[in-house]
């Protein structure tokens, strides 16, 4: 989800926090904040922390060589220079065995304390997904406008203009399905529709995206893990 | 069209 936004990143291992890991994209206007607890995993151990320092397209590559049903296990040494990945089919007797050269990634590592917000939304991840695509073919941003009966997407490009508008609603037979406002204040932010479009690339970890946004600030854009998050924070555009 | 902010005037470098 993440490696059209970011190449390299360091995975942070330990046996409290699971996997984190932090990253900028190269523009530095999106945050990527990726947590997999340990939880997650069917196993997990850790006897020291470590960093991992990978480059995505690579582990990309290594990742793709798995079939669906097979397990995978990653395993890296206590002062690595590599990450081992294995494969294996249970019921075929199949195992496949990767290594993948870690790399030294200077990076820094930006504080996010807790945000007051002015709106929290949480709406389908298939529904903004669409949004964020269908609007970026209008323009190259896209304002966000909340009130409290209704959130509105808006673009105005070269050749015209176009927006949605979702008013909360609660499905009672699919949450997942209902669009939720919680609103202290009314808000309009703009941001760029190339990095939304990034951002939707998670949509299928998760039914639902909780979006919270506050004046002049970056804008929260999550997808929930069935243990874990992952987050985009994403910096506003400002008026002149 | 509107000039995009940077994420680091919002988070301060740990």
């Amino acid at each position: 989800s993440i490696k059209d936004s970011v190449k390299l990143c360091n995975f942070n291992c330990s046996q409290s926090q699971g996997i984190t890991v932090q990253a900028i994209d190269d523009s530095r206007v999106l945050l990527i904040a990726l947590k997999i607890d340990a939880g997650s995993f069917q196993e997990f151990r850790c006897d020291k922390d470590l960093v991992l320092g990978l480059d995505l397209e690579s582990l990309s590559k290594i990742l793709k060589q798995g079939n669906n049903e097979e397990y995978l296990t990653l395993m890296a040494e206590d002062s690595p220079d590599n990450l081992m990945a294995v494969f294996e089919d249970k019921k075929k007797d199949r195992i496949s065995e990767f290594s993948l050269k870690l790399m030294d990634i200077d990076s820094d590592v930006l504080t996010i304390d807790d945000m007051e917000t002015d709106c929290t939304i949480t709406l389908p991840a298939y529904e903004f997904a669409k949004i964020a695509k269908d609007m970026k073919t209008l323009s190259e941003s896209l304002k966000i406008v909340v009130t409290k009966d209704s959130v509105k997407f808006n673009a105005e490009g070269q050749i015209g203009t176009g927006s949605v508008i979702l008013k909360p609603h609660t499905d009672m037979d699919k949450p997942e399905e209902s669009v939720k406002i919680e609103l202290n204040s009314p808000v309009a932010l703009t941001f760029g529709a190339k990095y939304l479009n990034d951002i939707v690339k998670a949509t299928s970890l998760s039914s639902t995206v909780t979006i919270k946004l506050t004046d002049k600030s970056p804008a929260l854009f999550e997808y929930k893990l069935p243990s874990g998050y992952l987050r985009y924070y994403l910096a506003p555009k400002f008026d002149d | 069209n509107k000039p995009q902010t940077s994420i680091e005037e919002f988070f301060p470098v740990e």
